[in-house]
């Protein structure tokens, strides 16, 4: 329960064109989250924010639930990997 | 890709095709999500190409072993994410691992897949004298943008591709302004309901194709058996292989003097007249002897010491030959002779030790003459290359096969390239790399094949949509190969190729250059699918960024407007609705023919179709019935609009169901 591991959380279509604006928002969402903006950069991984809006972030289980509890998160997953095909 | 594009009929040499007329994709700009790229390599040149294109704003990330001015003309961006990898594997040393902390790419893979799709022309390649030719990508003047998000981990003893790192290469791909996205990496099967919009490669991807981007993925390498293709999304182009009619027939000359002709990249010298020898019990003594494949090692050293050992395998891997050619060796053998069911991913032995297959009837037929004598011989020459008739072409025994087990009303795959023992560029760092070349297997090398011809139509036709892409593939593929002959598709048996093998066929880039009609999609159609396969209205506002109120009751995944029909709970009686777009005279007359499937009925209204300068696009109804009083597998037909010039040909599949959600074993 305790261990963060990287979850995408999905915000869908971006809101804004600017993306700084857009990272910002999500650097604000998750320090709303973690309790500091501290704690928020150290926990995000990436900031997705040119043809969608979401981004990766170190999360503990309880942490991602929480999360996907607002209304502006689509949905969170934690992360996957792919092969070569 | 000696090869490839003369089987597709997309020549250099002639003056009047696809490839010429758009200046070999020249402006297009190919990205490719896979493990970097090998910037020296000659696939890579610039030569004749012109500028880059002015909207390009990608970049050139230095890093480990990868500076900036690596990229040219050709190689115009590349960049490498490993931000999710490593906060996946905690223990993982940048500093000690071999892979190159940079785009630069230590696999192989990515190198490989970018110069099949948009490589330089590179004169007189071959692999060791096999396969010689000129070779080059699909759209050899297309643009390559290389996004690194897949990294060599030295405790897997393989690549990894985490999707946190395949997201953002995504993101970055769509703000540098490529043109087509090829990616080649594949999810796990079975699919589970996470897999679909909530499968992040899919999510991204619809981003992606919402701005005109179009995407094309493999289709995955876990055939024969059915429902195993992935990359499964309906805005996604899925890709399967087929073999090219290209062999590499080596001689095998039994004592009594017949020819055997097995198949093998061997490159050694000839092996003169040996004792050949099937490791047996023959003289019922208490010694064990076997002649699997993989327990040769069970064999005394001196049945198999200056031999060449017959064995036979049921797998299908080549595990199965690296092993037992490691055993005979180890036992002082000569020579492997491997009798196994058809898979097509036969790579090399090492150290050019002499390594040949046949199927089971052909290793038969040797064993028959083993038996036969007292001092059995044989003869093994290297391997020849077999271009063009009598080889014929095969749905690849390893290509991933439908239907879609997440929405099998979505006909997947779409389209079929071929995908096996493809010549193109690698790392040095590959073990197959002979002279910055190698041969793969996989629908990884199929997918760039796609995508390179997408680069070419996009080139013919920018202003086209990416479904509308898919659609000219899938409507005008060959259905045969491309000389008239049955395509079959290798699995448990040898069958017919349908659409679950092939989706529409083997693509035909010039028929897709002038496809007549096209079956249209745009951000509407994709948000029907969406409702029909019941994603609430909230996930789809925030996906398509505008408030959607699905309709109640919700819409049939079958009025989803592909370039295909699939049916897979036929009851009774359905009608659907489909709507083209005339791209080709602006004053067109289309006349229906149906073949329908098995014990289906299909009625078209209307029967024709009349285009003008007024009227675009037309919809038209199919009511499909069942004349089948049980539960039936899928029989397969076509639905196909022609006005004498162009054929528009979409496959029919329908399965009846009297009794529906229902399984059994008889």
């Amino acid at each position: 329960e305790t261990e963060s591991k990287v979850h995408i959380v999905y915000l869908g279509e971006k809101k804004h064109h600017d993306p700084e604006f857009v990272t910002e928002s999500h650097h604000q969402m998750l320090a709303s989250l973690l309790g500091s903006k501290k704690d928020a950069d150290d926990s995000m991984v990436y900031s997705y924010r040119h043809g969608f809006s979401g981004f990766a972030a170190k999360l503990t289980k309880s942490q991602a639930k929480k999360i996907a509890d607002l209304p502006e998160v689509v949905h969170v997953i934690p992360d996957g990997f792919h092969e070569l095909a | 890709t000696t090869r490839t594009w003369e089987y597709l009929g997309l020549s250099s040499a002639n003056p009047k095709n696809l490839l010429n007329d758009t200046n070999m994709g020249d402006q297009v700009i190919i990205g490719v999500i896979d493990t970097g790229v090998w910037p020296e390599s000659e696939s890579f040149n610039d030569n004749g190409v012109g500028p880059i294109p002015r909207k390009w704003k990608g970049g050139c990330e230095s890093g480990e072993n990868f500076r900036s001015t690596d990229c040219n003309r050709k190689l115009i961006g590349a960049k490498y994410f490993i931000n999710g990898f490593l906060a996946e594997n905690k223990g993982f040393n940048t500093t000690e691992s071999r892979d190159y902390i940079s785009a630069r790419d230590f696999d192989g893979h990515g190198t490989h897949v970018a110069s099949i799709a948009g490589g330089s022309f590179v004169p007189n390649v071959s692999y060791k004298g096999l396969a010689g030719g000129t070779l080059r990508g699909g759209a050899p003047r297309a643009r390559i943008a290389m996004y690194k998000a897949c990294w060599f981990h030295e405790e897997l003893k393989g690549v990894t591709c985490s999707d946190s790192d395949i997201m953002k290469a995504i993101d970055e791909a769509i703000h540098d302004g490529v043109d087509v996205l090829s990616i080649s990496l594949v999810g796990q099967i079975p699919l589970n309901s996470e897999t679909d919009i909530r499968d992040e490669f899919a999510t991204g991807l619809f981003h992606a194709v919402a701005k005109g981007i179009v995407v094309v993925c493999a289709g995955g390498n876990d055939g024969p058996a059915a429902q195993t293709v992935v990359n499964i999304a309906p805005w996604i182009l899925t890709v399967a292989a087929t073999t090219l009619d290209r062999s590499f027939p080596t001689p095998i000359t039994l004592g009594n003097n017949k020819v055997i002709l097995g198949q093998a990249t061997y490159t050694g010298p000839e092996l003169g007249l040996t004792s050949l020898v099937y490791p047996e019990n023959a003289r019922n003594n208490n010694e064990t002897f076997s002649g699997v494949c993989e327990s040769l090692n069970l064999n005394p050293n001196y049945t198999m010491a200056m031999k060449v050992v017959l064995c036979f395998t049921a797998s299908r891997t080549n595990a199965a030959i690296s092993r037992a050619a490691s055993f005979v060796k180890a036992a002082g053998g000569l020579g492997l002779i491997i009798s196994r069911n058809p898979v097509y991913t036969l790579s090399p032995c090492n150290d050019d030790f002499p390594c040949v297959a046949v199927d089971y009837e052909l290793g038969t037929d040797i064993l028959s003459y083993i038996r036969s004598t007292r001092s059995p011989v044989v003869k093994i020459q290297r391997s020849r290359t077999l271009s063009g008739q009598p080889v014929g072409t095969k749905v690849v025994n390893f290509s991933s096969r439908g239907p879609n087990s997440m929405s099998p009303a979505i006909l997947k795959p779409d389209i079929a390239a071929p995908g096996v023992r493809i010549l193109a560029a690698t790392s040095p760092n590959d073990t197959l790399n002979v002279g910055g070349f190698a041969m793969l297997s996989g629908t990884s090398m199929a997918t760039p094949v796609i995508s390179g011809v997408i680069a070419l139509l996009k080139a013919l036709h920018p202003e086209w949509s990416p479904a509308a892409f898919r659609s000219a593939i899938v409507t005008t593929a060959w259905r045969t190969d491309p000389f008239g002959e049955q395509i079959f598709a290798e699995g448990s048996s040898r069958k017919v190729s349908d659409p679950f093998d092939y989706g529409g066929g083997i693509v035909n880039p010039e028929k897709a250059a002038e496809p007549g009609l096209i079956y249209d999609m745009g951000p509407q159609d994709y948000i029907l699918y969406l409702c029909s396969a019941g994603y609430n209205d909230s996930s789809i506002s925030q996906l398509v960024g505008q408030i959607t109120v699905c309709s109640n009751p919700k819409p049939s995944v079958l009025d989803v407007n592909l370039p295909s029909i699939t049916i897979p709970n036929l009851k009774d009686e359905v009608t659907l609705t489909r709507t083209v777009t005339n791209v080709g005279l602006v004053d067109s007359v289309y006349k229906v023919s149906v073949e329908p499937p098995l014990g289906v009925r299909v009625v078209v209204t209307p029967e024709t179709l009349v285009f003008n300068s007024k009227t675009i696009s037309v919809s038209f109804t199919v009511r499909v019935s069942t004349t089948h009083k049980i539960n039936t597998g899928y029989y397969f037909g076509s639905l196909t609009w022609t006005d004498s010039v162009h054929n528009v040909v979409i496959p029919l599949s329908v399965r009846t169901q009297i009794l529906q959600n229902y399984y059994d074993e008889n």
